[in-house]
């Protein structure tokens, strides 16, 4: 898309910088934390003892990690340029509707493709050790992502310019001012687009990305039909579920 | 704004709880 000449390269230039220094101040873990811990992979024992805990007690512990991945990336959006002069009421609903686009964008970092694990509380963990949640589907798809992600092979610069990008998602139910983020996003991909036209492969990676779009919302969705049916089940654990976990992903 | 409690003192703080 040609460059509006309300926007700048200075304008890109300057948005690329926060949301990739966002990006690195706000992940988790560092890259050189994610080499670190890539052969840490959870024993055949540990792995069971995970699959013989109730639906109960694993629910709570993903929630509490979902809860602490959630922290991390209300801290990647204030710092990237830009969102916090939206009114808060925007904020609220682009955090609500598109932190778990986020974190699994993110989860493809700590994903190993050779095994098929994915870093869970310290060590890395296969499908099956969530067996006791009850949501193979859910798993599966999530694992089935991070693996299709993968593939592109993204820098961290464009993982950090595409999770804003997600993030800043004008098409989010009730948004107020869906002009000044349809413009803020506008900036986000266009920034994208120029760290991609460095590597000489623009369109194609930028085609592949966008096309994991109906994925990640389809992911979202079953995480919350699969939480309302938990819910249904477990209405005690589900209340004793983290604040924010509730907050986010409450009706 | 009383739902969105945490989401509210979260944007609101200057520092962030989790340690960066």
């Amino acid at each position: 898309n040609p460059v509006p000449e309300s926007c700048s390269l200075l304008e890109i230039e300057h948005i690329i910088q926060s949301v990739v220094k966002s990006h690195i101040e706000t992940s988790q873990y560092s890259t050189e934390d994610l080499k670190r811990l890539a052969w840490s992979l959870y024993s055949p024992e540990e792995t069971r003892s995970h699959q013989t805990k109730s639906a109960e007690v694993m629910w709570q512990q993903c929630a509490i990690h979902i809860t602490n991945a959630i922290q991390y990336i209300v801290e990647f959006a204030k710092r990237i340029s830009g969102f916090m002069d939206l009114c808060q009421n925007d904020q609220i609903i682009l955090l609500k509707a598109g932190c778990m686009d986020v974190l699994l964008i993110r989860m493809c970092r700590a994903f190993n493709p050779i095994n098929n694990t994915l870093l869970f509380d310290g060590k890395f963990a296969s499908p099956q050790l969530f067996k006791a949640l009850g949501c193979d589907d859910l798993v599966s798809a999530v694992f089935d992502f991070a693996k299709n992600l993968s593939r592109i092979q993204m820098s961290e610069e464009e993982m950090a310019l595409f999770s804003a990008a997600v993030l800043l998602s004008p098409d989010r139910q009730w948004l107020t001012d869906v002009q000044k983020i349809r413009k803020l996003q506008d900036k986000v991909y266009m920034g994208l687009q120029r760290c991609l036209q460095k590597e000489g492969v623009s369109d194609e990676k930028l085609a592949k990305m966008v096309s994991k779009l109906p994925a990640m919302r389809s992911i979202c969705n079953l995480h919350i039909d699969k939480l309302e049916f938990f819910r249904l089940v477990h209405p005690e654990t589900a209340f004793t579920f983290p604040p924010l976990y509730r907050e986010v992903f409450g009706s | 704004k009383e739902k969105h409690k945490i989401l509210h003192q979260l944007l609101q703080n200057s520092t962030s709880p989790v340690d960066l």
